[in-house]
């Protein structure tokens, strides 16, 4: 569903926190391409998070996405590499 | 699996329950957790055995926020429970939020403790996340009868892979458990999972009615919603999806939005100020925004003031202008005030006193641009909401394109 516009930047924070928690995505913070590798590595996560649940495949924080986000959820990650 | 697909390395394994919840008594508690590891044992070689005190191989417990580990709890809603990999100390141990609302029931106002704990003791045993929606393995809470609740093959196959199957024989039994408790709290006996739908993983007794095709000329719907701009036509179990971006028509299930909503609307409508869609079925409604349902729902239509003969509606439409929503069932609609969350005096009127050349009942009903739009039968009205003039009739799938 369409996004409900005023939430957005709301909404970009809690998706980092969501693929940080469940999708191992890293925030570094000192990388000297911030912002684009940000938001690159992020739409990765967010491609991966989508193929996770059967979502369209966007790499984009479309509202569809941003809703299954917000479902009550089991802490463990989706992620192989959760240790 | 984890990595390394850990095991345990025997087929007795012990679990203590440190606390329990408030929310529940402590038999309720005791009788999920347990239910949870026959579901686990119906299906491996291994044996649950509870202790009452020292270290056990998973150790249960209730806590809120930072409880000790890496991995702090949220409060209400988001994570609801986290378990460890099995393992020497932390390993194989559940934690359970203490700031979400646990039940034995099944309701959309608290979260089962079985089905949670069932999902969450797989991770005990060495499961990790399943991405096939209806499994149990499946990362995101969802709420099912869990009354004779049966393990998705998937699970089946994941916990087999790691132990094998059951000793006893080749094939897992197809029942778990007799009935036990009631699916919900609340008056109305409503089950809260949807049938039909896409992908059956459940028993159910009938195959669903198959799609009409939109460019069915004899095509109704039971309810029609705008929702954040988009129109969803809803008939049985399908959904018609309209959106203002896209030429195509979307064809979903109710079950794909809200897999925990009956197919089957009486009516729907959207109030967009508040970002919320109600739902009506029968003697009761929902609302949800997007996705999500309102907790506290369903609630009983006589909430909005009907009396108690009226048993379902018919339609439903909000006016943004007026803020005022109309229900109409049989010959007569009322009007409710969104502002005050109430019936306006003087209703119910009859629809043919205000709405000249509408036949009723009314099926369904939406608003788009100034004007409401009748469904009866396979015939749609287009009626001018202020003059409340009917503009011209139309059939009822002209929105699809045909």
């Amino acid at each position: 569903f369409p996004v409900a516009q005023e939430k957005e930047k709301q909404d970009v924070q809690y998706a980092k926190k969501y693929l940080e928690n469940f999708y191992d995505f890293k925030e570094e913070k000192h990388s000297l391409f911030r912002t684009k590798d940000i938001v690159n590595r992020m739409a990765d996560k967010i491609r991966e998070m989508q193929s996770f649940f059967g979502l369209e495949v966007t790499g984009e924080l479309n509202q569809k996405t941003l809703d299954m986000m917000k479902q009550p959820r089991c802490g463990i990650p989706d992620v192989r590499s959760y240790s | 699996a984890f990595p390394h697909s850990p095991t345990w390395k025997k087929e007795e394994v012990t679990y203590r329950i440190l606390n329990y919840t408030p929310d529940m008594l402590q038999a309720d508690v005791e009788e999920a957790i347990a239910r949870a590891f026959q579901l686990w044992s119906s299906v491996t070689p291994l044996r649950f055995t509870r202790i009452h005190g020292g270290q056990a191989d998973i150790m249960i417990s209730f806590a809120a926020g930072f409880h000790g580990d890496f991995y702090s709890f949220d409060g209400p809603g988001g994570t609801l429970a986290h378990a460890y990999s099995p393992g020497s100390g932390i390993g194989g141990d559940a934690h359970f939020d203490e700031d979400e609302n646990w039940t034995k029931f099944t309701t959309n106002s608290g979260y089962n403790l079985f089905l949670v704990a069932a999902h969450e003791l797989g991770h005990s045993l060495g499961l990790s996340h399943s991405n096939v929606f209806g499994a149990l393995m499946y990362p995101i809470y969802m709420a099912t009868d869990t009354r004779n609740y049966q393990l998705h093959q998937d699970d089946i196959n994941g916990i087999q892979a790691l132990y094998g199957p059951p000793k006893e024989s080749a094939a897992p039994p197809t029942k778990a458990f007799p009935p036990q408790e009631p699916t919900d709290m609340v008056p109305a006996e409503e089950p809260t999972q949807m049938s039909p739908r896409e992908e059956p993983t459940e028993m159910t007794p009938s195959k669903p009615p198959q799609r009409p095709d939109d460019c069915d000329p004899h095509l109704t719907f039971d309810a029609i919603t705008t929702l954040r701009g988009e129109t969803l036509f809803f008939k049985d179990s399908y959904v018609w999806r309209k959106s203002p971006y896209f030429s195509e028509i979307e064809h979903d299930t109710i079950f794909s939005f809200w897999p925990s909503l009956i197919a089957g609307f009486d009516a729907a409508y959207e109030v967009d100020k508040r970002d919320r869609v109600l739902f009506f079925k029968d003697d009761q409604y929902w609302a949800v925004s997007g996705y999500s349902i309102d907790s506290g729902f369903p609630k009983p239509i006589q909430n909005l003031g009907f009396p108690t003969s009226v048993r379902k509606i018919d339609a439903a439409v909000h006016d943004q202008s007026t803020k005022r929503t109309y229900f109409f069932v049989g010959n007569k609609y009322w009007s409710f005030n969104e502002n005050t969350q109430s019936m306006e005096r003087g209703y119910p009127r009859k629809i043919a006193a205000d709405y000249h050349g509408i036949s009723h009942p009314i099926d369904a009903a939406f608003q788009k641009n100034g004007y409401f739009y009748f469904f009866h039968g396979s015939t749609q009205f287009e009626v001018d909401i202020k003059r409340k003039k009917l503009i011209r009739t139309m059939k009822s799938n002209s929105w699809f394109n045909c």
